[in-house]
């Protein structure tokens, strides 16, 4: 596998967890879904609940008319209405000394995370990054089944008859938008934005990992003398000491195509 | 002069913070709002080798060489900004996001931006009942030049204001809170436009909360020595 992050943003599946009679273990090792049969559908990643309703037609558009009214929405239906399972595979074969990493930009609001029959939670909050080290639970033909159960947030509130901005502000209660119980601009939102709804990615590494980069510049002498100053996590997954070259190397794509170095 | 290689050794199974000898250049090209000047961006890319292994990660970023300063003026109250150096007057639209369902694309986002920039604003304000915004909505307005207001997740409606009073103390879980701003700020600190985080919308965040982001994002002491013209006392470098 080549070094580097690759996108899990095509292929996947979506089912009402109240529909589903199998376990996260099951469908990532002897049941998975085989395709968009019912309660099966394509899904929207990334994206909500509501997005994948939408797009298979399973709701009306929110956005047309008053059909919002005709969506049930979370304070009548539960929140295990709007628990939604989501499934795809992906192929990844390493080789020594790799690792590979599972990334989650961001779930609202808390879901768990099956691979190849393994569980792993992923906590709570709706603006939070979640990188899972999944070396060890790869499948050894390089076939691999993820299966993820996306729960709503735990205060959904309810609307009450005048609506109003936030709804019942229950969803303050929350680390997550507030928007979504409806606004003066905007009716609920019946899933509460629920939902994978940042990008799913794969990333594969050698032993030594980078990890959020920090980038700042100082100036002097009018803007004349400027540094560039970097600094950086690591992370040493392997079990021997790594003696490493760390570079840093900046460009910029000058006009006409030529590139100063 | 702008590639430069260190070697370390990583204990089995660490993990470390490295810090580059800072990177010396001489009259860059700056990075401009919308209006005032070119947006220049240069690419940076840090990579790892490891002895025995070979290349193991990299990672790379659009970075723009821009120092933002503001402060609220006291004849008027208002915050008044500076960008290297130069005063600007601020032209700013309020977002909220780019679709109710979360259909977040870079197509809508390069579309939604660029008309800001043509409608000749050079801010946005993420509003804190939305979201906050993601890494392609900050690739746009580093490309196009808008300087980014972002709030974090405390409106006036829902927290802390209202007949009964709703949330007076925020969200249940403070640290929950702090985990996400401090991830959140990680995500996106490297993008030129951003311009100013901000605790809520028409609200103070909870105290503990807000002390902890004021205490969290003030500039490092490193950086702190500038004077009017931007530049820093001489005995820094």
């Amino acid at each position: 596998a080549s070094i580097g992050k690759t996108k899990l943003d095509s292929g996947w599946l979506a089912a009402r967890s109240t529909e589903v009679g199998l376990s996260g273990t099951q469908l990532t090792t002897s049941h998975p879904p085989t395709g968009p049969a019912k309660p099966w559908m394509e899904a929207v990643v990334p994206g909500t609940v509501l997005a994948t309703l939408v797009k298979n037609k399973a709701v009306p558009d929110p956005f047309y008319g008053l059909e919002n009214e005709m969506i049930l929405d979370i304070a009548d239906s539960g929140r295990e209405y709007y628990t939604f399972w989501f499934f795809t595979t992906f192929q990844c074969k390493l080789s020594e000394n790799q690792h590979l990493d599972l990334n989650f930009r961001a779930i609202n609001y808390s879901a768990e995370v099956y691979l190849n029959g393994q569980k792993r939670v992923l906590q709570k909050g709706m603006f939070r990054r979640h990188s899972l080290d999944v070396t060890d639970i790869l499948h050894p033909d390089g076939q691999n089944l993820l299966a993820v159960l996306v729960h709503p947030p735990d205060h959904p509130g309810t609307i009450p008859p005048e609506g109003g901005q936030g709804g019942d502000h229950e969803i303050g209660k929350d680390v997550a938008t507030q928007y979504v119980e409806g606004w003066d601009w905007i009716a609920p939102i019946r899933d509460r934005n629920t939902g994978i709804w940042d990008e799913v990615s794969i990333s594969v590494t050698g032993p030594v990992k980078i990890i959020d980069p920090h980038l700042v510049s100082s100036f002097f002498d009018n803007y004349t003398r400027v540094y560039l100053h970097a600094s950086t996590e690591l992370e040493n997954r392997s079990t021997w000491v790594a003696e490493c070259s760390l570079s840093i190397q900046v460009t910029t794509d000058l006009e006409g195509g030529v590139c100063l170095v | 002069e702008h590639l430069q290689t260190q070697h370390l050794s990583i204990s089995p199974g660490a993990h470390v913070q490295y810090t580059f000898p800072q990177l010396f250049f001489y009259k860059p090209n700056l990075w401009w709002p919308n209006g005032m000047g070119k947006q220049s961006l240069y690419t940076v890319r840090i990579s790892v080798d490891v002895k025995g292994y070979g290349e193991s990660d990299l990672w790379s970023h659009l970075f723009g060489f821009r120092k933002i300063e503001s402060h609220i003026d006291n004849a008027t109250g208002g915050r008044l900004f500076k960008v290297n150096g130069q005063p600007i007057f601020i032209r700013g639209g309020n977002w909220i996001l780019s679709d109710g369902l979360l259909r977040l694309s870079k197509k809508r986002y390069k579309t939604d931006i660029k008309f800001h920039a043509d409608m000749n604003m050079n801010m946005i304000r993420c509003w804190g009942g939305g979201l906050a915004e993601r890494p392609e909505f900050y690739h746009y307005c580093d490309i196009y030049g808008l300087l980014v207001w972002q709030e974090f997740w405390i409106t006036g409606d829902v927290d802390g204001r209202g007949v009964p009073v709703s949330n007076p103390d925020g969200p249940l879980d403070h640290d929950l809170f702090m985990l996400c701003a401090r991830d959140t700020v990680k995500l996106l600190r490297n993008h030129p436009s951003l311009a100013l985080w901000v605790g809520g919308n028409e609200q103070v965040p909870p105290e503990d909360i807000n002390k902890a982001l004021k205490n969290d994002l003030k500039l490092h002491p490193y950086f702190k020595n500038s004077n009017e013209t931007g530049n820093f006392t001489e005995d820094l470098s």
